[in-house]
């Protein structure tokens, strides 16, 4: 295993740093999540504090759920709600010490999981995109 | 590589078969797409027509976009608009004599791709999940 390891790449190579991820904040209005959702064409991106630590991830999923309860989906009823009340708090992050193997893992059942640095604060995420494109290189050498 | 191929799994092992998939109809308004979207909390499924060939993928993203225009996003707008308007036509498709390697190939840029038998009928999915699974039980042995 040890041989393998070093020609798989790093965290850090692997990752999409933090100024390429679109996000929101923890106190958002759902108007503006929806609206940063559908402008970055994403499914679901990460929710930030106001220090820069990651909280949760919002979805196109938890935001429909949320409000097609109702006969018209009423933009003015996502102003209302917060994203902190809707998101998903339990996506796995990863820590600098962290190895490619160990976000194969979580990647099994998350489409993307944050990375944080020594502070906790957010350094980018790692997607399952990013991961199949190794196997596929690791595959052909 | 021969002896590798020999400890992966075949397609029909990894396939999620057809009568496990969500799916629509080609169509369907828009608006009993959403609910099919909502009900089984996927972001997006595939789209079959009345002799049962895959045409291609409906996402909440795809419905979104479409009807965000507005200010109200009006259910009764969603009734006008058909899922083969609207659909992504290009997610590709394997064939029953590919390889879990042809499988990763496609699984790069999309969360799964489509399995069809010799007659271009819907078998069933096969998705990131299932191919990440098997590199972590891969990895162990
Ligand atoms: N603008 C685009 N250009 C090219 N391909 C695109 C694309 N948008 C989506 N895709 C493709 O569709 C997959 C699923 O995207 P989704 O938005 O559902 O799910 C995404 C999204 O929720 C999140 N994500 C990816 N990049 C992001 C970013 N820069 N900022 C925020 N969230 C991101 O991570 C999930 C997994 O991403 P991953 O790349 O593995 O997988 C992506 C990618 O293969
Ligand atoms: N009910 C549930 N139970 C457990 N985990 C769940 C789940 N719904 C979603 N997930 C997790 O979230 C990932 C992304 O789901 P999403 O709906 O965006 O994207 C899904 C969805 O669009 C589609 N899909 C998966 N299973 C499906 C099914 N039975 N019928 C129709 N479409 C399906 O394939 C995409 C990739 O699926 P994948 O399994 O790789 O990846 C799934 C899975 O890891």
């Amino acid at each position: 295993i040890e041989k393998d390891k070093l020609t798989w790449p790093t965290l850090a190579e692997l990752m999409i740093p933090s100024e390429k991820v679109a996000h929101v904040q923890i106190g958002n209005p759902l108007e503006h999540a929806l609206l940063v959702l559908v402008k970055s064409g994403y499914s679901a991106v990460p929710v930030l504090d106001p220090t820069y630590k990651f909280q949760g991830v919002i979805s196109k999923t938890k935001i429909l759920e949320e409000t097609l309860g109702i006969e018209e989906f009423e933009l003015n009823r996502l102003s209302e709600i917060q994203v902190n009340e809707i998101m998903d708090a339990d996506v796995p992050c990863l820590q600098p010490g962290n190895h490619m193997i160990d976000a194969l893992h979580k990647l099994i059942d998350y489409p993307f999981v944050c990375v944080t640095n020594e502070d906790g604060e957010f350094d980018g995420i790692i997607t399952r995109r990013s991961i199949l494109k190794q196997y596929s290189k690791h595959y052909h050498e």
